[in-house]
């Protein structure tokens, strides 16, 4: 009796471990296919006005994003070589990966939040490894909060 | 007997549990891979960008600070602290040991 | 990288994961260290 006790908070940390490893699997998947749908968006647009945009318009990635209210007053401290900034903001800021943004602009096709047209569904999948389509499948449907096997 | 069953069938599910767990650990692995072969990928790079209205269309009407950093660059938040006038002070510090830091400042207007 | 004695949060450009983003964001709207 007293190795099933063992045994069953054993089979719970392992739950716990795989659910952990299955949402930063769900993670990865997201960020391949926002970034494969970002890469595909730009060069079809690119072809179609027949030249890059202009280098001042776009950011290359990986960049984070610092955001605050248009009221916020910032100070900025900048070392000479630019090796070291100092920013005191006076309200609230939040802090996101570019991830996030691509996520926020709709490249992750609706899937980091279980929203995903069936169209959308056929891009994603064209874009990750055949192996994790059933997580794909799942995903579109909501995040995966059990463990999940294929 | 009901003991000795569920004993078993502990031991047959925390089994099945350890070959899920490897199967997880080889996949994220080669996920990893796979997303690094990708963002390497000399004609995908040249595509991986985003444009100011597309940042800019995600957090609307906010000020906006794009932080371009080499890898390993540190950032550091402290615990917001109250101001000598009572009011909070929020900082961001920002380390490269290995190149300059790029920050654009961007808004709507 | 992590909690200082001084509390404060370190993310590391291409190396931490995106949870630590989130980390950051939730102690500067509580004021609370994770």
């Amino acid at each position: 009796a007293q190795e099933c006790q063992n045994l069953e908070v054993e089979r719970q940390r392992k739950l716990e471990r795989i659910k952990q490893k299955q949402s930063q699997l769900q993670e990865l998947i997201l960020q391949q296919i926002a970034f494969k749908n970002l890469v595909q968006r730009n060069r079809q647009q690119e072809q179609q006005t027949s030249r890059p945009p202009p280098s001042n318009s776009v950011i290359h990635l990986p960049f984070i994003i610092v955001n605050t209210s248009k009221k916020t007053v910032i100070d900025c401290s900048i070392s000479n070589d630019k090796f070291e900034y100092l920013f005191n903001f006076d309200n609230t800021f939040e802090i996101h990966d570019d991830i996030e943004v691509l996520k926020r602009m709709g490249m992750a096709c609706g899937l980091e939040s279980g929203k995903c047209s069936p169209e959308d569904l056929k891009i994603a999948r064209s874009l990750i490894p055949k192996a994790l389509e059933p997580y794909l499948t799942e995903m579109a449907h909501g995040s995966i909060n059990n463990v999940y096997v294929p | 007997k009901e003991v000795l069953d569920q004993l078993q069938h502990l031991k047959a599910q925390i089994e099945e549990l350890e070959m899920k767990e490897k199967d997880l650990d080889q996949q994220k692995i080669w996920l990893q891979q796979s997303i690094k072969n990708v963002s390497d990928d000399p004609t995908n790079s040249r595509f991986a960008y985003v444009t100011h209205d597309d940042i800019c269309n995600c957090f609307s009407g906010d000020t906006l600070l794009a932080i371009l950093a080499p890898s390993g660059t540190q950032l550091e938040v402290p615990v917001p602290e109250l101001g000598q006038n009572g009011q909070k002070k929020y900082q961001v510090n920002l380390r490269s040991h290995s190149g300059p830091i790029q920050v654009l400042l961007m808004n709507r207007e | 990288g992590g909690l200082s004695p001084r509390d404060k949060i370190f993310y590391y450009f291409s190396s931490s994961p995106s949870k630590r983003l989130r980390e950051i964001n939730s102690m500067i709207k509580t004021g609370e260290t994770p």
